[in-house]
């Protein structure tokens, strides 16, 4: 269904984000 | 105990719900942090699947029968856009000043919400194509209620002709719909229901038969011939409300229960 590719488009796309976001974070630890 | 309760919305909603957890944890850990990189790429990327998401979800809403569906997936549309808008001005601030707490707390509520969001236009969806099923599921025992007032072969033969293609087709989704499950014990239930619905569909008719025969030829038996088959008819209409009940629960009931 296109409703749940479209929602899988996101959470890839999300998920990159967070990579980025996290990413910067942990290397402080 | 999974989180998700079914295999497609767990692969598309738990790796994003485990980074938001990661990020909040780490965001809760180092108050300060280090410098945030320019967010502005993935946001961008982000934003132009939330875009495709509302031209979807409201092509969905239109094309859709269901009241439901079309009452409650505007809500979770409007969610994932106003989560995109979030993290648009969380990008827009960290271009300005990386360390920026407010932009970092923007970003958790912006991916907290396209989670939120996501999770439950994607549940709103498949709520939706659960009721659909049950529908299916509907017609099979609005066919079992006729059974008792049929009389004659030729009426047996239109009510075989009537249910026989409703049952392959509740056969077909609730099976479909058990392999997508990803709690083990409603995936049994719905596996066991349905072995016995196919597995008394033929006795039932064998019982309707023996009844039309049995009045046809003035037999004194009718009466427990009839009994016979109203109890065949009673244990599948049993075991298809308990598919229906079954299709409707989501892990989070489960929790409820415990």
């Amino acid at each position: 269904e296109m409703i749940l590719e479209a929602a899988k488009s996101i959470a890839a796309a999300t998920s990159a984000l967070l990579k980025s976001a996290s990413a910067a974070q942990r290397e402080l630890y | 105990m999974p989180v998700f309760h079914t295999k497609i919305i767990e692969s598309i909603l738990e790796p994003v719900a485990q980074q938001v957890s990661g990020l909040i944890i780490l965001h809760e850990e180092g108050e300060d942090g280090n410098a945030m990189p320019d967010l502005e790429r993935p946001v961008f990327a982000v934003s132009k699947a939330v875009t495709n998401l509302i031209k979807v979800g409201r092509e969905t809403i239109n094309s859709s029968d269901d009241p439901i569906l079309k009452q409650d997936m505007p809500a979770s549309l409007h969610r994932v856009e106003g989560a995109s808008k979030l993290l648009e001005e969380a990008s827009g601030m960290l271009k300005v000043d990386a360390y920026s707490g407010p932009a970092r707390k923007k970003l958790i509520e912006g991916s907290r919400g396209i989670l939120q969001g996501t999770s439950a236009l994607v549940l709103c969806f498949d709520e939706s194509e659960v009721r659909k099923i049950i529908r299916e599921c509907k017609k099979v025992l609005d066919y079992l209620a006729v059974a008792e007032v049929i009389e004659t072969m030729e009426d047996l033969v239109q009510f075989l002709k009537d249910l026989s293609p409703c049952l392959s087709t509740v056969s077909a989704k609730v099976s479909a719909r058990e392999k997508e499950l990803t709690h083990q014990v409603h995936r049994e239930i719905l596996v066991r229901c349905l072995d016995q619905v196919k597995t008394l569909a033929p006795i039932l008719i064998c019982s309707m038969k023996i009844y039309i025969h049995i009045l046809s030829s003035g037999g004194k038996e009718a009466s427990e011939a009839a009994e016979n088959r109203n109890y065949l008819v009673s244990r599948m209409t049993d075991e298809l409300h308990e598919i229906i009940r079954v299709l409707q629960l989501t892990t989070y009931d489960e929790d409820e229960w415990d």
